[in-house]
């Protein structure tokens, strides 16, 4: 079989503005993805890398630069599969670790369970040996401004991050 | 929100999705990314599909576990996406997208919404778009 990946990086009203940095972001992620079964890796290998990829870049709206809840903080979930034999991770309501794809492939390889939340993968992640960072810190300025907007405009302005454009109803 | 899906040399399949969610959601809120079936599937017998879009919509919908078993029963990858992608959007009227490779590691790309980034890697190329009907590429 020859390796392949694909990956996305949302979907939705995205302003013209953002569309550079999307563009940049998924490529970088999809080469990292590339390389790791391009070095024998596996697809689980591969996927993690590309995600994570996207997960430090505040262009998407994943690990930094995740969208703010209504009391402005990140709160985020991921999840993780596995074909051969249907085995999954998942992980919801992270708010203080970078990369909630790699604790949710933690919970797919090292636990009985499918599926953490709260401060159960939080201890969870901790156990593992996953650094906390300060929730501030994966809050980026472009998630607050989209915050402040849907505060003041209201439900019509949701979207995944930034002003709705006309003609968009994601 | 985030999302990739690979085989590997073995033929394996795996699909990794990740978010923060929606813009002003409620705390507490729960969206389709880690629930199995809406936001992520992949099943070595048949492929893997990441999604993203309105959350509460796409889980209702088992938007990825739909276009798995539209696939078994024999549609191809992108068609089955669109049709899935599609249906959600007409029963729900909210938007969504997916991205699915078939165990034989052909592609499925297809977004309701306005927009949707998505790039992949075939023949040495990098396939990239973000609008509806528009592939780019360039050498890897």
């Amino acid at each position: 079989m020859k390796p392949i990946i694909i990956v996305h990086g949302g979907a939705g009203d995205i302003s013209e503005s953002r569309i550079q940095g999307k563009f940049d972001g998924v490529k970088v992620a999809v080469r990292a993805g590339y390389e790791k079964l391009m070095n024998g890796g596996s697809a689980l290998d591969s996927v993690e890398a590309a995600v994570v990829s996207m997960e430090l870049d505040e262009n998407f709206n994943a690990g930094y630069g995740s969208v703010l809840n209504l009391n402005g903080e990140v709160e985020m979930e991921a999840s993780i599969m596995w074909g051969q034999d249907l085995i999954s991770g998942a992980v919801t309501l992270i708010k203080e670790f970078q990369h909630p794809i790699s604790i949710a492939r933690k919970v797919l390889t090292d636990t009985p369970h499918s599926f953490l939340g709260g401060n159960g993968a939080k201890l969870f992640a901790l156990e593992k040996g996953f650094q906390q960072v300060p929730p501030e810190s994966l809050i980026s300025e472009s998630a607050k401004e989209a915050l402040n907007d849907f505060l003041n405009k209201g439900d019509d302005q949701r979207t995944e991050i930034g002003r709705k454009d006309e003609g968009g109803v994601g | 929100t985030v999302g990739a899906v690979a085989i590997d040399a073995d033929g394996h399949i795996a699909v990794a999705t990740s978010t923060g969610g929606i813009n002003g959601k409620m705390v507490g809120r729960i969206g389709d990314t880690p629930l199995i079936g809406g936001g992520t599937y992949a099943d070595d017998n048949v492929g893997g599909i990441s999604t993203t879009g309105h959350g509460e919509s796409i889980l209702k919908y088992c938007l990825a576990h739909t276009i798995i078993k539209l696939m078994e029963g024999g549609l191809d990858a992108d068609t089955a996406t669109r049709q899935a992608v599609n249906g959600m959007t007409a029963r729900l009227n909210n938007t969504a997208g997916a991205i699915t490779l078939s165990k034989n590691g052909d592609v499925g790309i297809h977004f309701s919404s306005k927009r949707m980034a998505w790039a992949y890697v075939k023949n040495d190329k990098v396939y990239y778009g973000i609008e509806h009907d528009q592939t780019l590429e360039e050498p890897l």
